[in-house]
């Protein structure tokens, strides 16, 4: 048996929102720590890696480890169902094919559930090796989201050079360039108002900006967001969860040929 | 020209 309710369903529909431009299915594991999932865009360019631990849970009971293969499509309309302040109940019998979801207004003056069919999925797990990046940036979401908005205009690729006097984002394209510096504030008392950078080596490197758009969609889930980059690595852009997790994409860099 | 590699020639299949 699986049973997980969560506070917020508009957390959950946020999480959503941000993984279903990449994904058109995926499949969530369930185990004691939480519901992990893990996959890759069609084109195998980016990788999303979601993690809701188990203790952000108002009531979370998993007896066995279950993979819950779905349609994010689907998912959507489930939960274009529930109200704004909706808890949601996710529910599971073990090998089961479907999946419960119920949503409960605050007061329980309107309780609603849906059932969906699982799928089964063949999905590989990858592994991913511990790094030490050259550079990490931490920097308000909503101006990493602009940023990548702004530039996208011009080309296909964003070019993001860290050093230690700040960070900048550069694209090329058929009508001219665009360059965006940010240098780090000080603004210390505010953590999710700053640029942080914390450079070991400066580092240059470019990325598509389709996927990075795609990955700003993400935005609504958290006030801060974190660039970790490093030469011959893919780029990690972080979104923590509060109180509940993270989601966390990797993006192939571009290369010469 | 870039290229685009993929998420598979950095992390391997578990």
């Amino acid at each position: 048996m699986f049973e997980a309710r969560l506070a917020s369903s508009a957390t959950f529909k946020k999480v959503l929102d941000a993984i279903k431009d990449l994904l058109n299915e995926a499949s969530f594991d369930c185990s004691d720590a939480g519901i992990q999932l893990q996959a890759m865009d069609n084109s195998h360019v980016s990788l999303v890696s979601l993690n809701l631990k188990s203790d952000g849970f108002e009531k979370y009971r998993c007896d066995r480890n279950l993979t819950m293969g779905m349609n994010l499509a689907s998912l959507s309309k489930v939960f274009r169902c529930s109200g704004s302040d909706d808890t949601v109940t996710i529910k599971a019998q073990d090998d089961a094919d479907t999946v419960t979801f119920m949503f409960e207004a605050k007061k329980q003056e309107k309780i609603s559930d849906y059932e969906m069919k699982l799928m089964n999925l063949d999905q590989e797990h990858l592994g991913i090796p511990e790094t030490e990046f050259s550079c990490i940036i931490k920097l308000p979401s909503g101006e990493f989201a602009r940023i990548v908005r702004d530039l996208s205009q011009f080309g296909e690729s964003i070019v993001i050079s860290c050093t230690k006097e700040g960070v900048k984002f550069s694209t090329q394209g058929d009508i001219g360039t665009g360059n965006v510096k940010l240098a780090q504030t000080n603004n210390f008392d505010k953590e999710d108002q700053s640029v942080i950078i914390d450079m070991q080596e400066p580092v240059s490197l470019t990325f598509s900006c389709e996927y990075l758009n795609s990955f700003t969609k993400a935005t609504p889930l958290s006030n801060q967001v974190t660039l970790s980059l490093c030469d011959n690595v893919p780029l990690v852009v972080e979104y923590q969860i509060p109180d509940l997790g993270h989601l966390k994409y990797y993006l192939a860099p571009k290369i010469e040929e | 020209v870039r290229h685009q590699k993929t998420i598979k020639d950095y992390f391997k299949t578990k």
